[in-house]
């Protein structure tokens, strides 16, 4: 289960705060993904208490709207990330950035089922630079492209483009997943779908054998 | 004073082997800065975490509550599983009746998820004995409960921390991250950030607080 409470001192009219913190969460908590099992009791509470003396923000095309708007982006995304850094068993954090969508909730959509891919998170607790379950996972998203036009790349290393799988140093591939793992990095894939101008991320982490342990004791 | 440095030590290691440490926040750049206290560093907002008796084991702490001195806009965004926790009713209703609230009141242990018409009862006695203690309306107050589905909270338990819950409500740094670690389940860190910045020409201040760590695919809305 997903919890959270935000606060903030900026004065802020109720609609405005609630279509902002509707936005901040769709580019934060409904991006972040563990074992694919949505809760019960996923919760996000917001208030704000207007005490910080700022000018009332009352209009969403305001440049004081915006400016407040990046700032309950950042601070959700932070604490999103941070739970899926925290996954039960997780030994990695994984980043999945997708661009040339039509727009970012399809950007979002690629993202969000690549960090979900069991066979992904597997791949990458195997230190397996898997480019094919990643490639998979893009696909049945449900949002189309052209397959020609799939480039994926893990951090620095890219393993297909237009469409054509690559030839690239697995031992310097499967190396970065392990440093990741062994210091509870950050593991990066990107993956370009087109040339549209939508980008979105998602974050997830790796599956583990402690996934499994944790939650067969965790009983109702 | 061997024995009473040993019984002192004994309470700090208890103490210290009550909390987790705090995660890494990977924040995006911007024209920010961090600060710290997460949902106590916005002007305004009081937090307290404590071991009220609720998990089923450890003596981790486990009842947070978050307040606000003033109304605050509120906003709340929740799980659109269908099997919705008595919490989660609740919220909604209260938060489609009223643009304001003071105060957060959130268990770890029991979710009082799939618990019926028991559970619902549940979190209204809850929200009317903080209200009573915070001199408030219970529609100021909202509930957020985690851990496991299908139990009710431990609400005997609960309802008698709430006086030294609310004694120990405070603005510092100390009160967030005290809620932070009260509010997780099977974390292995607590999570708690805030920053600051310029808007309006005035310094606000953005924290927050959050756990998850298992049964994470949120779809919310």
């Amino acid at each position: 289960t997903l919890l959270g409470v935000i606060t903030t001192d900026a004065l802020v009219t109720s609609d405005l705060w609630r279509s902002m913190v509707l936005t901040a969460v769709n580019r934060s908590f409904n991006q972040i993904t563990v074992d694919g099992d949505t809760s019960t009791n996923d919760t996000v509470i917001a208030l704000a208490s207007g005490t910080s003396g700022s000018t009332r923000i009352s209009s969403l095309s305001s440049y004081e709207a915006r400016q407040l708007q990046a700032c309950l982006d950042a601070v959700m995304q932070g604490l999103a990330k941070s739970i899926a850094w925290d996954g039960e068993g997780a030994t990695c954090l994984i980043e999945v950035t997708v661009t040339g969508a039509n727009n970012e909730a399809e950007a979002a959509k690629i993202a969000r089922s690549v960090a979900s891919s069991s066979l992904t998170k597997a791949a990458i607790y195997g230190r397996d630079p898997n480019w094919g379950r990643i490639a998979c996972a893009a696909g049945y998203a449900g949002i189309p492209f052209h397959p020609n036009d799939l480039r994926i790349s893990l951090g620095d290393i890219i393993l297909m483009d237009k469409g054509q799988p690559l030839p690239f140093d697995r031992d310097a591939a499967s190396a970065y997943l392990r440093r990741a793992g062994e210091t509870h990095d950050t593991v990066k894939i990107c993956i370009g779908v087109g040339n549209g101008q939508g980008q979105g991320q998602a974050w997830g982490c790796d599956l583990s054998y402690d996934y499994v342990k944790i939650n067969a004791e965790y009983t109702t | 004073s061997s024995s009473s440095s040993s019984s002192s030590t004994i309470s700090i290691e208890d103490q210290s082997s009550n909390y987790i440490p705090a995660a890494p926040i990977l924040l995006p750049e911007g024209p920010w800065k961090q600060v710290p206290g997460g949902v106590t560093a916005a002007k305004g907002f009081n937090a307290a975490g404590m071991y009220g008796g609720l998990r089923a084991k450890g003596e981790k702490p486990d009842l947070a509550l978050v307040t606000c001195d003033v109304d605050a806009i509120s906003a709340g965004v929740f799980t659109t599983n269908v099997v919705a926790a008595a919490p989660v009713i609740y919220c909604r209703h209260t938060i489609d009746n009223s643009d304001t609230a003071r105060a957060v009141l959130i268990n770890a242990g029991q979710a009082n998820a799939a618990t019926g018409d028991a559970g619902y009862q549940d979190v209204i006695e809850c929200a009317t004995a903080v209200a009573k203690l915070l001199q408030l309306r219970p529609e100021d107050i909202l509930i957020e409960s985690t851990g496991v589905i299908g139990q009710r909270i431990k609400k005997e338990a609960l309802l008698n921390s709430l006086p030294e819950l609310v004694d120990s409500l405070s603005s510092t740094i100390k009160g967030a991250d005290n809620a932070a670690v009260a509010i997780t389940t099977t974390d292995i860190v607590s999570k708690s950030v805030a920053i600051e910045t310029e808007v309006g020409g005035s310094l606000i201040r953005v924290g927050g607080m959050a756990k998850g760590s298992g049964m994470i695919h949120p779809n919310m809305a």
